[in-house]
C-alpha cells in the first residue's frame, strides 16, 4: 500500500476553496453550494493558510436570536477561519496520508515550493484500503 | 483486520442524537454545542430513522435575506431530515463496516431487534487500519 499518494490526489482545480480576503458572504455562498463541511483557505501565491467552514461562519455572527446576514459582508475568511489544517509534501508516503486522515476529513497536498496541489479525502484513502483488504 | 467491530463501536450514550418529533431549534441547538456535522435521528422505540446536520436545517428554512430563526420552532427534525443513514448489526464484520465508510463519515450500528447500539466512525476504522499499517 505504499505506493504513490499521486493517484488518490482530488486535484486543486476541482477542489472548492477561497481567498483570506474574501468577504464572508462570498465564503457562505460557496460552503453552501459546494455543499462541503470545510474548504481550504489560500492565500494570493495560491499557498494554504486554513481552513473554513459553515460553522466558523455561523458561530462567528450568530446574535442574539437572528444571524444578521447583513454583516457578513463586513467580515473577512481570515477573520474567522481555521489556521490548523494538515499539510503534506505530493512526494510523501500513503503511511503519512493515512497517518494525518485519522484525525483529518482531508489533508492538503502541497509541491516542494508550497503552493497548493490538491487534497486527499478520508473516501480515497478507505477505498483504496478496501480493494487491498478484498484482494 | 477482520475481527470484531464491538471495540470500535461509540456507544449510544456518548452519540449526540435527536428525535424525530423534536423540533428544529431544539435540534439545530444540539447540532451547534456538540460540534458535529450530522447526527443520528431516533425514533421513540430507540430505532435509527434517519440523519440531520446543520445544512438540512439551514437550507430548509434559508429565506431572502435572513434566517427566520423564529420559523425553526414551527418545524420538525422528521420534515427535514435524511432518511439515508448507513446501518449495520453488530455481529457483522469489520470488511462490511470499511465498504460503508468509504461513502459515509459514519455507520449506525443496530441490534438484533433494530434498537440503537451506537455509531462506527471513520476515525475508529481509519485508526484501526493505521495501527495494523505500522506492524
Ligand atoms: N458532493 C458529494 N458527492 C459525493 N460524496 C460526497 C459529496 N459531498 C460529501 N460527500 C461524502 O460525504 C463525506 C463528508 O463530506 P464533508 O463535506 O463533510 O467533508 C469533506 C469536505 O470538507 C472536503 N472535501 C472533499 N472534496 C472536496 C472538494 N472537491 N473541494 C473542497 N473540499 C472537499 O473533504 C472532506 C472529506 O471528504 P470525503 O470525500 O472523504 O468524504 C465525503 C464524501 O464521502
Ligand atoms: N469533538 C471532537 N473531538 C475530536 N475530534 C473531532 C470532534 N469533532 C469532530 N472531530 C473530528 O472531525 C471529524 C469530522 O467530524 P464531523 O462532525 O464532520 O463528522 C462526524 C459526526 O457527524 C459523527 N460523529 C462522530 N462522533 C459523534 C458523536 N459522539 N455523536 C454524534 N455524531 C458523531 O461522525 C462523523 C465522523 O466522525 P469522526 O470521528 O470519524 O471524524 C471526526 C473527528 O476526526
Amino acid at each position: 500500500m505504499d505506493n504513490e499518494i499521486k493517484q488518490l490526489i482530488v486535484s486543486d482545480e476541482k477542489v472548492a476553496h477561497v481567498q483570506l480576503e474574501n468577504p464572508l458572504d462570498h465564503a457562505l455562498l460557496i460552503l453552501i453550494k459546494s455543499g462541503y463541511t470545510a474548504i481550504p483557505v489560500l492565500d494570493k501565491s495560491y499557498r494554504v493558510q486554513g481552513q473554513i467552514s459553515k460553522a466558523h461562519i455561523l458561530d462567528s455572527i450568530l446574535g442574539i436570536e437572528r444571524i444578521e446576514m447583513e454583516r457578513l459582508h463586513d467580515y473577512k475568511v481570515k477573520d474567522v477561519m481555521s489556521p490548523k489544517v494538515p499539510r503534506m509534501h505530493k512526494d510523501e508516503t500513503f503511511g503519512k496520508a493515512l497517518m494525518l486522515s485519522i484525525n483529518h476529513p482531508f489533508v492538503c497536498i502541497e509541491d516542494h515550493d508550497h503552493s497548493f496541489v490538491g487534497i486527499l479525502t478520508r473516501r480515497s484513502i478507505l477505498a483504496l484500503i478496501h480493494r487491498h483488504f478484498e484482494k
